[in-house]
C-alpha cells in the first residue's frame, strides 16, 4: 500500500521495528481469493532461504505451477471441493482451478499485509508513492478458498487446518459469514485451533455498518478488525448550472468531459421503473439521459456497476450520492465513464437544484490524489459495529485500521471495477473495506510477532488494543463518517492501531487455551459444543462461577439490567516492559461508578503478573438499550495501557 | 427433494474412537458409511476440527447425529468476502 505505513508511522523504521532477519522469520496465511504471483509484490529480492519451519506447498493448477512461488510468495494451495460440490464443476476456461487470483480481493489483501517494495506504484497515476505491504519481508501464503461463486466453509476449514500444519504465524481473513454462535461457525472453531498453535487469527469486521449488532468474526480468540479512513483524498468536485460547487471523490481516468457544463438529470426521473434513482441494470430511459450527467442514488447495486449502467444508456457522466446509510462518507471508484461520489448532504442540495431548475446542468473536475486531509482516521460508515452479537460481554471490533481507499496489488485477471466490461489491467488497484483493513493488521501482528518472538497471539492483540488511540493530535474524538459525531467503543473498540506504540505496550492482558475454556463453560456450552469448538474433552467445575466478562481481554463490555445493577471483573496484567509502578486513571459515564482495585500495581521482573478488580455499579435502572461508555487507563510515567468500557442496559 | 445431498460438516469426538480402528479417519469413514454405503468424504480435517466433510441427505445428516463419537453436524454454510 501507499501513504498507509507513513500514516502508522512505520515508514522509518530505524529503532522500532524488529530486525529484516526476524521479520523474515515469520509467516502470514492469507485465506482469500488466491493470488497474482507476477506482480512486484511478491518479488523476492533481498529475502532469504524459506524459514526451515515451513512445510507448505505451492501447489499448481490452472495456469499456476510451483514455480510460480519464490522466497516471497512460499506457499499456494487452493480448496474447492465445497464449492465444487455446492455449485458445480469449476469450468477451467472461465476460472483459475489453481491459487491463481480471478478477483484481485486475494492480491490486494495478500500484498497488503505482507508485500514487497514496489518503488513508482499508483492507480492510473491515483495515490503514487513506493507500494509495500506492512511487514516487507514476512512471507506469504496463499490459501484460496473463495471463487466467483462464493466462500464455502468446507474449503474455509480445509485451508485453516492445512495452515495449521503448514506452519503459518499469522492468519488473515477478510471474509465472514453470519453471526452465530461459536460452535456452528467454521471460522471461529478453526481459529481456536489455530490460535491453540501459536497462530494469531486476524479477522474482518464485517461492511454491514453504520447499524448496531452487525459484527462477524466476534469470538474473543480472534483479533476482529473495523475500518478507518487515511488523511488522503481524491477530490472529484461537481458544478452547477446555478454556479455552485459541492466536493466529492473519484478515481476515474479517461477522457475528460468537454470543458462546458452538460445536461443534468436525475436518474429517477429519467426511469419508469420503480427505484430507477439506483440506476441498476435496464432501469434508465436512453432517450432521457443520452450526452447528460446523471445523478444515481447509492443502494442495492454495487457502485461501479451503476457507472456502466449509465454508460450504457448513453450518459456522460455520473454524480452518484450517497443516503442516510452512508452519510458523509465518500468511497472513490475507477469508473469506466467520469463520475465521482458525493455526500448526503451534497447529495440533498445537488437533487434541489435538479428539482428546481427547469434545464440543470454541472461537469465534474478531477482534481487527482489529496493527503494531509483532517480530521484523519474517521470510522469509516461501512465498517459493522458491536454490541457483539454473539457474547455481550466482549467488546469487538477489537480495533480499527485503514479500510477505505487503499491501494495494493491487483490480479491481472480482472480490471479495477472487476466489472466484465472493464478491458484495463493495473497492476495496483484501490478498493474499501474492512477486508483491507484486516491484512494490515495481520502485518503488524508479523512485526510484533517477530519482535517478541514468545508472544501469543493474546499478548500481540493486547499491545495492538491497549496502545490504539481513540483520539485526534489536534484533539477531539475519533469521528463516525456515519453520523459525524465522535465514535463509540462500540465502533471502534479500542481505537486505531498506533504500531510503534504497541511494539513496546509495557503491560499486555495475556490468555491462554484454559482461559479460553473457562470462558466456553461461562457461556453455559454443553460439554459436546465445548468439544466441537476445542477438540478435547473438557468438564466444566460444576462447583466453579465462570463469568465470561472474567476473560482476561483488554476491554470491557458489561451487560446490565434492572436486575443486575452491579458487575465486578477481574484483570490480569503482565508486565512485558522495565520494573515500575503503574497507576489507574478511570474515566468513568456519569451514571455508573467505576472503581478499580488496587488503583497501582507495581512490577519488579519481566512477566510479573499481577491482578485488579473493576466494579461497574448503575445506582439507577436506564432504559433497555442505553449504552455508556468510559475507559480504564494504567500508567507509569511511560506507557498508556488503555482499556475502552462500554456499558449497555438490557 | 428428501433425496438430495447437500455439503456437511461432521465433528467428531476423537477421545470416543474405538480401540478397535488404528486411524481417525478410518473411523470416521466408518462412521460416514453407516448411514450411507456410497458417500464420500469430501475433506477430513485433523488440526482445526477432529471431523471430516461429506455430500449427505438431510435425512442421512440426521442419522449420522446419533452415531456414537459424532458431536455435530453442521450444513454447509456460505461466507462473503468483506
Amino acid at each position: 500500500t501507499t501513504r498507509t505505513p507513513m500514516f502508522l508511522g512505520i515508514d522509518e523504521t530505524a529503532g522500532f521495528l524488529p530486525s529484516s532477519a526476524a521479520e523474515s522469520d515469520i509467516i502470514i496465511g492469507v485465506l482469500d481469493t488466491g493470488v497474482w504471483p507476477e506482480i512486484k509484490s511478491f518479488d523476492d529480492s533481498g529475502l532469504g532461504p524459506v524459514p526451515s519451519s515451513w512445510k507448505g506447498e505451492c501447489e499448481g493448477g490452472t495456469n499456476f505451477t510451483a514455480a510460480n512461488c519464490n522466497r516471497k510468495l512460499i506457499g499456494a494451495r487452493f480448496f474447492s471441493m465445497g464449492y465444487e460440490a455446492s455449485a458445480g464443476a469449476i469450468n477451467e476456461t472461465d476460472e483459475y482451478k489453481s491459487p491463481r487470483d480471478d478477483d484481485g480481493h486475494g492480491t490486494h489483501t495478500a500484498s497488503t499485509a505482507a508485500g514487497s517494495q514496489v518503488v513508482g506504484a499508483s492507480l492510473f497515476g491515483y495515490a503514487p508513492g513506493s507500494a509495500r505491504g506492512m511487514a516487507t519481508r514476512a512471507r506469504v501464503a496463499v490459501y484460496k478458498v473463495c471463487w466467483k461463486g462464493g466462500c464455502y466453509n468446507s474449503d474455509i476449514l480445509a485451508a485453516m487446518d492445512k495452515a495449521i500444519e503448514d506452519g503459518v504465524n499469522i492468519l488473515s481473513l477478510s471474509l465472514g459469514g453470519a453471526s452465530v454462535d461459536y460452535y456452528g461457525d467454521s471460522i471461529a472453531v478453526g481459529a481456536f485451533a489455530a490460535t491453540e498453535n501459536g497462530i494469531l487469527v486476524s479477522c474482518s469486521a464485517a461492511n454491514a455498518g453504520p447499524a448496531p449488532f452487525s459484527l462477524s468474526n466476534s469470538a474473543p480468540w480472534i483479533t476482529t478488525v473495523g475500518a478507518g479512513t487515511l488523511d488522503r483524498d481524491f477530490p472529484a468536485s461537481v458544478s452547477l448550472g446555478n454556479g455552485k460547487k459541492f466536493s466529492g471523490v473519484s478515481l476515474y481516468h479517461g477522457d475528460p468531459l468537454p470543458g462546458k457544463l452538460l445536461p443534468f438529470v436525475y436518474a429517477g426521473n429519467a426511469s419508469n421503473v420503480t427505484g430507477g434513482n439506483l440506476c441498476i441494470d435496464g432501469s434508465l430511459d436512453g432517450e432521457k439521459v443520452k450526452g447528460k450527467i446523471v445523478l444515481c442514488d447509492r443502494g442495492v447495486n454495487a457502485r461501479v456497476d451503476k457507472g456502466a449502467v449509465v454508460k450504457a444508456a448513453g450518459g456522460a457522466g455520473m454524480v452518484l450520492a450517497n443516503t442516510a446509510l452512508q452519510g458523509e462518507e465518500l468511497v472513490a471508484d475507477a469508473h469506466l465513464l467520469p463520475a465521482t461520489s458525493v455526500g448526503q448532504k451534497s447529495g440533498d442540495a445537488i437533487k434541489t437544484y435538479l428539482f428546481s431548475d427547469p434545464n440543470p446542468t454541472a461537469t465534474i473536475l478531477f482534481q487527482g490524489t489529496k493527503v494531509g486531509v483532517e480530521p484523519s482516521p474517521i470510522l469509516a460508515a461501512f465498517s459493522s459495529r458491536g454490541p457483539n452479537p454473539v457474547t455481550p460481554e466482549i467488546l469487538k471490533p477489537d480495533v480499527i485500521a485503514p479500510g477505505v481507499n487503499i491501494l495494493a496489488g491487483w490480479t491481472g485477471a480482472a480490471g479495477p471495477t472487476g466489472l466484465p466490461e472493464d478491458s484495463r489491467r493495473v497492476e495496483f488497484n484501490i478498493i474499501s473495506g474492512t477486508s483491507m483493513s484486516c491484512p494490515h493488521v495481520s502485518g503488524l501482528a508479523a512485526l510484533l510477532k517477530a519482535a517478541h518472538p514468545t508472544w501469543s497471539p493474546a499478548a500481540i492483540r493486547s499491545a495492538l488494543m491497549t496502545t490504539a488511540y481513540t483520539a485526534y493530535k489536534s484533539g477531539g474524538q475519533l469521528i463516525d463518517a456515519a453520523t459525524g459525531k465522535p465514535s463509540t467503543p462500540y465502533d471502534h473498540g479500542s481505537g486505531h492501531v498506533d504500531p510503534v506504540s504497541a511494539l513496546n505496550p509495557g503491560l499486555i492482558y495475556d490468555a491462554n487455551t484454559d482461559d479460553y475454556l473457562n470462558f466456553l463453560c461461562a457461556l453455559n456450552y454443553t460439554p459436546s459444543q465445548i468439544n466441537t469448538v476445542s477438540k478435547r474433552n473438557f468438564t466444566c467445575d460444576s462447583t466453579k462461577k465462570y463469568s465470561a466478562g472474567d476473560l482476561n481481554y483488554p476491554s470491557f463490555a458489561v451487560p446490565l439490567s434492572g436486575s443486575k445493577s452491579s458487575v465486578k471483573y477481574t484483570r490480569t496484567l503482565t508486565n512485558v516492559g522495565e520494573s515500575g509502578a503503574y497507576k489507574v486513571s478511570v474515566s468513568s459515564p456519569d451514571s455508573v461508578k467505576v472503581s478499580v482495585e488496587p488503583q497501582t500495581l507495581s512490577f519488579t521482573t519481566m512477566n510479573e503478573k499481577k491482578s485488579y478488580t473493576v466494579t461497574f455499579s448503575a445506582p439507577a435502572a436506564m432504559a433497555s438499550g442505553t449504552n455508556m461508555f468510559g475507559r480504564i487507563e494504567w500508567s507509569d510515567g511511560k506507557h498508556v495501557v488503555g482499556s475502552p468500557v462500554a456499558i449497555t442496559w438490557s | 427433494a428428501a433425496a438430495t445431498k447437500k455439503t456437511y460438516i461432521v465433528h467428531m469426538a476423537k477421545s470416543q474412537m474405538p480401540a478397535s480402528f488404528r486411524h481417525h479417519a478410518h473411523w470416521y469413514d466408518s462412521s460416514l458409511k453407516a448411514v450411507s454405503g456410497s458417500a464420500e468424504m469430501m475433506y477430513v480435517y485433523k488440526n482445526a476440527i477432529h471431523g471430516f466433510s461429506a455430500r449427505l441427505t438431510a435425512k442421512q445428516a440426521k442419522y449420522l447425529e446419533n452415531q456414537p463419537g459424532v458431536l455435530s453436524v453442521w450444513p454447509e454454510m456460505k461466507y462473503q468476502l468483506h
